[in-house]
C-alpha cells in the first residue's frame, strides 16, 4: 500500500480525507487497542489533516497521542 | 450528563463512511 502523502489527500474532495486518512489510521491503532480501535480513530480523525499525516509516518507521535486518546476517552466515560 | 456528549467519539470503522465528517463538510 502507498504512502498516504499530502499531495495524494489534498487531491481528495474533503469529506474523503479524513476517510483515507481512518483507513490509514484504524488498522495501526487496532493492534494496539483492539477494542477502543473505532473510538480511538475517530477522536483521532478530530486533529488536523497535517498533524495526523505526520502521525502516521512516526509510531511514536502515533503511540504517545494514542495515549492520550484514551486517557481522554476513560475520563469522559468516567463523567457519563 | 445533559446527554449531548453521549454519542462522542464519533466511531470509525474501516469502509464505513465516518460520522464525524458532518461535522467538517454537512
Amino acid at each position: 500500500q502507498e504512502p498516504l502523502t499530502a499531495s495524494r489527500l489534498a487531491a481528495a474532495p474533503l469529506h474523503e480525507q479524513k476517510q483515507m486518512i481512518g483507513e490509514r489510521l484504524y488498522p495501526l491503532i487496532h493492534d494496539v487497542h483492539t477494542q477502543l480501535a473505532g473510538k480511538i480513530t475517530g477522536m483521532l480523525l478530530e486533529i488536523d489533516n497535517s498533524e495526523l499525516l505526520l502521525m502516521l509516518e512516526s509510531p511514536e507521535s502515533l503511540h504517545a497521542k494514542i495515549e492520550e486518546a484514551v486517557a481522554v476517552l476513560q475520563a469522559h466515560q468516567a463523567m457519563e | 450528563s445533559n446527554g449531548s456528549s453521549i454519542n462522542w467519539p464519533p466511531e470509525f470503522h474501516p469502509g464505513v463512511p465516518w460520522k464525524g465528517l458532518q461535522n467538517i463538510d454537512p
